[in-house]
């Protein structure tokens, strides 16, 4: 499903580049649960971004499903995004100003789903996340963790085959992380969704297959989870 | 330092009434180093919003080193927190258009500190947390993680005698962690200063010395750290 060859980014702030990405190389099958880990700024959301078109490469090559994204316009990765990839940005990336139930069906309304399976799927998004009657609140009337899940629901809504979350349970409990994680390896395990996950504590990596380590902008660990 | 007495906190949103704190009563003398743990969404920010007074309770009486807060106004409570009471918030709060100097910056400026003083303080807090090289980057530029600890900067520089720091590791990988844990150990073995810390990391409450644990909006545990 994803090739990248030797993946650059280079961000430039005044005199200084900094070199989040330094030649990545990495291939991910469909169906695949991997896990990205590594310290605070070696690179794991810029690649995230990069895999789920968000951003392109300063340089290197990237194939989703075949075809060459590395150096497509705005108006293609954005067509990409919508229709294959679902997100849980480290951020959350509300919208402030509308509620759970609204936030969670955005992706639905750029895909051109219907009204009522628009409502229908955003309500069942958020009872699975654990959200049931908080549907109508605004972000700045939920927990940081109520947000997270909100969040979390609508990277499910677009069905898309491709799943990124980048910290998902940072703001969550034990109890809840677990949860989520179960629902994360339940969509690979019997939908064929492939997740591509950070996350910085092993506990929820375990719940992947494959454990991909970051340092300074380059993989520096790959391996498959171990049954112990 | 802090008396609090059956205090509650409750949010009216439409027709439901949602009871964030039903009675919480909790006394913490200055110089302790207190971990508050529990569920997403069970009341620990709210808890820390009414301590830090940033929010005033429903009900209850709240003693602040001896002065009765609860009823106090905006520019009043705003007072005590700009003298008092450094933040760690959740979600950051950092401002966007701003570096990340100028917003570790923000305290002194509310507390009258010289230009060139706070210049320098802002330095060494950045440099403190890992930050040297990205004074002059805007959130925006910095990684999660490197928000999360500028937000940490931040808390540190009014050398207030009472740290709130809200989920200050939950983007941060275990060794910067670890790193940003034995700060706040050291100012607080060194420098007395009363630290409350929410986290639902067990590794990182086992920096503090005093266990609470919240559910449903009440104290369901209070406990010294182990040795174990
Ligand atoms: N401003 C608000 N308006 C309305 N409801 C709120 C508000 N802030 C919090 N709540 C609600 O009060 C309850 C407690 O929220 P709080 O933020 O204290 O939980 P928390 O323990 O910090 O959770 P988390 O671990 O997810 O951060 C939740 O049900 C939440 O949705
Ligand atoms: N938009 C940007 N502009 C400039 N620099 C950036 C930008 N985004 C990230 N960086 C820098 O690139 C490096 C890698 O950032 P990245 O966000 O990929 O790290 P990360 O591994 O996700 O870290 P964290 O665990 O803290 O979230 C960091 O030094 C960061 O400051
Ligand atoms: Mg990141
Ligand atoms: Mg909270």
């Amino acid at each position: 499903l994803i090739e990248l060859r030797d993946i650059r980014k280079t961000y430039h702030l005044g005199e200084i580049p900094v070199h989040a990405l330094r030649g990545v190389s990495l291939d991910i099958d469909k169906g695949e649960f991997v896990a990205v880990m590594g310290a605070s700024g070696s690179g794991k959301s810029t690649l995230m971004n990069i895999l789920g078109c968000l951003d392109t490469p300063s340089r290197g090559e990237y194939r989703l499903g075949g075809q060459d994204v590395a150096r497509l316009s705005g108006d293609d990765l954005a067509r990409i995004r919508n229709r294959r990839i679902g997100f849980v940005f480290q951020g959350f990336n509300l919208l402030a100003r509308t509620t759970a139930a609204e936030n969670v069906e955005l992706p639905m309304l750029y895909g051109g789903v219907p009204p009522r399976e628009r409502h229908r799927r955003a309500r069942e998004a958020l009872h699975l996340v654990g959200l049931k009657g908080r549907e109508h609140h605004h972000p700045h009337q939920l927990s940081g963790g109520q947000q997270q899940r909100v969040a979390i629901a609508r990277s499910l809504v677009n069905g898309a085959p491709l799943l990124l979350a980048d910290e998902p349970t940072g703001n969550l409990d034990s109890t809840t992380s677990e949860e989520i994680m179960g629902l994360f390896r339940k969509f690979n395990d019997i939908e064929g969704i492939t997740v591509i996950l950070v996350t910085h504590e092993p506990e929820m990596a375990r719940y992947a297959k494959r454990i991909i380590t970051v340092r300074d902008g380059l993989i520096v660990g790959d391996e498959p989870v171990g049954k112990g």
